[in-house]
């Protein structure tokens, strides 16, 4: 049992160190045992820092940069566990227009070795997708679906972070 | 999974068949249209441990309530089939279709039948757990992330997080 | 102190049903006493039912329609006990184009009365704004603040509601 | 509220002044850029109860670090100016400015000097509060919503429901 966490911790570190280091362009990250003689003695940290920034206590990164560590772990698991489909539900909700792309990227990257549905209301990350599908309400709180949404209909466009800056 | 399909799932009040493409498929559309509902029905049907997993306090709340004008449905039925032409799941079937059903007992309120079934014909949900297990398909994996739970990972304590990986190992 | 509480309940009551109705253009909300004898004996229930829907357990509510809920009770509490300012932050993470702006147009109008500070990813939400304020990173992991963003310059539009229909 | 001003509070490393204009402002800009640190800034004057609430371990990881390059401050400042024209706050001023203060302390590890500041004066919290009670304005109000706390009415217990509006009665 002991020797079974060791092994998927050590397999899963460098894959999450390298899938941060993409999806942050350029933070790092690391999975750090609370204690590395007896793992069941305390927990597993995550460890991460955004690009040009200090380390800091995971609770006082922004919305945003939590969910980009929190994918970085899914993106990692699945090169070390792969599972042969993934069900993604608003995860983008708290990213900015970059962020979400680049999450929409890996998902699209990812959808070449396994089936990626992800639930969005953001365009950014919509137009990646190989098909979109719409779930909208009818009479009598009827759910209906529509299996090829133009994204052209779809006018959502995100707030380029040049412009902001 | 090539398809899902639902029959009075929540608010898919009729029989709806939905299939799953290879890639990457976006689902979206206006707020409360039904779009986490599907997930809850895969959800559903993969076992989880607990009903307040998809938001119902009741297996009876899942069935469809026919909305402000319509009737309400006495079951609700769904079906995800899986693609097992390379045999990942140990069944001698080129697919494999995993229903789960639940009905209205009629005459006790809030009474209700719960069955299950593999490519048609009855079975028990530790069926689908084995079934399932090889295939590395659970209701409580890290490759379903529910509505709200995407900074899970960073929020849970160590503890919990290394039993994530405990479960994976 | 029970006097108090169901004199606050009894204010509250209308104008959180009818900001809810406008908020959702037709849906019905109340507020109910568990114990209405005790009111300390039992707690505070939420009842709310989106248009064309039935009632439902508060939690099978998706999560847009609960922002909705919640928003109004905000806006309800204002109408009741107003308090000088008020500091939202992206309460339209989950909220579809319509209702994001129907949330951000409802600010608008509260803000004849008080003042409005909403931070916010989206451009529906920013362009009912009087003064929008860009706040970015610089080197080094310092934030800058730009004090007049130009609304032309964000570029994002959401998805109408109808053309996914 | 007339104006915000940070010195050193976290990533706010220079000294920033904020004008509040009326009406509704809108503030955007990318992930992890300081937005929500000024939502934490302001509660920080208005005393929480918990360090925890502005998503810092203790006081001291409020102060400016430095980033990557630079040299971590010393101290962290932040006043919040209201106009009082219309004497809501009870002070004779036209103009009240409650200003917060944490250094560390020299020597000692974490250690922390914090104090409070009515227009330039020292001050208690206990202050603070008498102060901002007749302003209907404090740190645990309805009228501050951080970020991920929307659903919260919605989500929490009946009871934990019924406390709030016995707060406000
Ligand atoms: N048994 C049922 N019968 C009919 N409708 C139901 C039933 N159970 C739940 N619903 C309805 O389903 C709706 C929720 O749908 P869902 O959560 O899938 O929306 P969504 O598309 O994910 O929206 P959002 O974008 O806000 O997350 C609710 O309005 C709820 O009332
Ligand atoms: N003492 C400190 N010194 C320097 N930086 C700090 C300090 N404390 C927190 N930070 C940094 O502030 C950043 C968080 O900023 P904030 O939460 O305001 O972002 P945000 O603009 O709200 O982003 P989002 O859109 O993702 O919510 C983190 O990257 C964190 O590392
Ligand atoms: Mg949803
Ligand atoms: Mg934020």
């Amino acid at each position: 049992k002991k020797q079974g966490l060791l092994e998927v911790i050590h397999a899963l570190q460098p894959n999450f160190a390298t899938v941060y280091a993409e999806i942050s362009e350029g933070g790092e990250a690391s999975l750090e045992l609370e204690n590395g003689e007896d793992p069941f003695a305390g927990g597993l940290l995550i460890r991460a820092r955004p690009p040009e920034k200090r380390f800091h206590r995971l609770e006082a990164l922004s919305g945003g940069e939590k969910s980009l560590v929190s994918m970085a772990f899914i993106f990692a698991l699945q090169r070390h566990d792969p599972s042969p489909f993934y069900l993604l539900d608003e995860v983008d909700q708290n990213l900015d227009a970059v962020n979400a792309e680049r999450v929409a990227r890996m998902v699209r990257m990812n959808a070449a070795s396994a089936q990626f549905i992800q639930i969005s209301l953001r365009k950014v990350s919509l137009k990646e997708a190989d098909h979109i599908v719409g779930v909208t309400m009818g009479h009598n709180g009827l759910s209906k679906v529509i299996m090829q949404v133009n994204l052209d209909e779809v006018l959502e466009e995100e707030i380029p972070q040049a412009e902001t800056a | 999974m090539k398809e899902i399909e639902l029959e009075n799932f929540k608010s898919f009040g009729r029989r709806l068949r939905l299939p799953i493409l290879s890639g990457y498929t976006a689902i979206t559309g206006p707020n409360g249209g039904g779009k986490s509902n599907i997930s809850d029905a895969v959800i559903f049907v993969l076992g989880p441990k607990s009903s307040r997993v998809i938001r119902a306090g009741r297996l009876t709340d899942l069935i469809y309530d026919g909305g402000q004008g319509g009737k309400p449905a006495d079951y609700c039925r769904v079906s995800l089939v899986f693609d097992n032409e390379d045999r990942t799941i140990p069944l001698e079937a080129g697919e494999v279709r995993l229903t789960r059903y639940v009905g209205r007992s009629k005459g006790v309120k809030d009474g209700y039948n719960s069955y299950f079934y593999v490519n048609g014909r009855k079975a028990a949900l530790a069926d689908f757990d084995t079934l399932l297990a090889n295939a590395r398909i659970s209701a409580e994996g890290y490759n379903i992330v529910q509505q709200g739970d995407v900074q899970g990972i960073v929020d849970m304590t160590p503890l919990e997080r290394r039993r994530v990986l405990e479960d994976i190992a």
